[in-house]
C-alpha cells in the first residue's frame, strides 16, 4: 500500500 | 497532490526547459556539465520504467514523458549537436565515483529487493548527487552564466519544495518515505552554498563569480 502511494510522485 | 509538490514539479519543469532553451538559443553548452545531464537522464530512465505498466494519472504520465524527452534532448545537444561548445576540460568530475557507490547503496538500502524497486532507489540516490559535476565545474571555471544560475536555482528549489511536500504528507496523510526524504535532504543541502551565492549576487544583478 505504502509503495503504491509513493509511486505517484515524480 | 498538494501545492508544494505541484510547485516543486513546475520548478523542476522550468529548470529543465530553461536549460534546453539556453543551449538551443545560444547554440552553446558552455558552462554546462554534460556528466550531470547524463546522470539526470539516467535518473529519469531508471525511475520511470513503470511509465507504461503503472498508469497513475495523465499529469503523471505527461510529466514523465516530458522529463525523459527533455533530458535526452539535452544530452544529445551537449554531446552531439553542439559538441564543439562542450567544455570537457572543466567537466572533469569523476562520475563513476558517484554512480558506483550509489549503485551499491541501492542494493543494500531499499524498500524491497526487486529489480524495479532497486532501480527506483538507485534513481533516488543518484539524483541527490547528480548535480555535483555541475557545481564542481562552476568552481573550476570560477563563474556561471546568469541563465545557468537560474536553471540551478529552479532545480535546487524543486527538491526543497518536495521536502515540504513530504512534511505535509506525513502530517496530513501519515505517509513518509525515508529513502526519498534522506536523499532529498542531501540533494537540497548540496545546493545551500549555491543558494547563498545566488541570493546575494545574482538577485542583486551581479554575475555569479567565485573567488578563483
Amino acid at each position: 500500500e505504502q509503495d503504491k502511494e509513493r509511486k505517484d510522485e515524480l | 497532490m498538494n501545492v508544494f509538490r505541484l510547485t516543486g514539479d513546475l520548478s523542476h519543469l522550468v529548470a529543465i526547459i530553461l536549460l534546453l532553451l539556453k543551449i538551443w538559443k545560444t547554440r552553446s553548452c558552455a558552462g554546462i556539465s554534460g556528466k550531470s545531464q547524463v546522470m539526470f537522464a539516467l535518473v529519469f530512465t531508471t525511475r520511470y520504467l513503470d511509465l507504461f505498466t503503472n498508469f497513475i494519472s495523465p499529469y503523471n504520465s505527461v510529466m514523465k514523458v516530458i522529463y525523459l524527452g527533455c533530458s535526452y534532448a539535452t544530452v544529445y545537444m551537449i554531446y552531439m549537436k553542439f559538441k564543439a561548445s562542450y567544455d570537457g576540460n572543466h567537466d572533469t568530475f569523476r562520475a563513476e565515483f558517484l554512480i558506483i557507490p550509489v549503485g551499491g547503496l541501492a542494493f543494500l538500502v531499499n524498500h524491497e529487493f526487486t529489480p524495479l524497486e532497486i532501480l527506483w532507489t538507485f534513481s533516488i540516490y543518484l539524483e541527490s548527487v547528480a548535480i555535483l559535476p555541475q557545481l564542481f565545474m562552476i568552481t573550476k571555471t570560477g563563474e556561471a552564466e546568469t541563465i545557468t544560475t537560474h536553471y540551478l536555482f529552479a532545480l535546487g528549489l524543486y527538491r526543497a519544495l518536495y521536502l515540504i511536500n513530504w512534511i505535509w504528507r506525513y502530517y496530513f496523510e501519515g505517509f513518509f518515505d525515508l529513502i526519498a526524504i534522506v536523499a532529498g535532504c542531501v540533494q537540497t543541502i548540496l545546493y545551500c552554498d549555491f543558494f547563498y551565492l545566488y541570493i546575494t549576487k545574482v538577485l542583486h544583478g551581479k554575475k555569479l563569480s567565485l573567488p578563483a
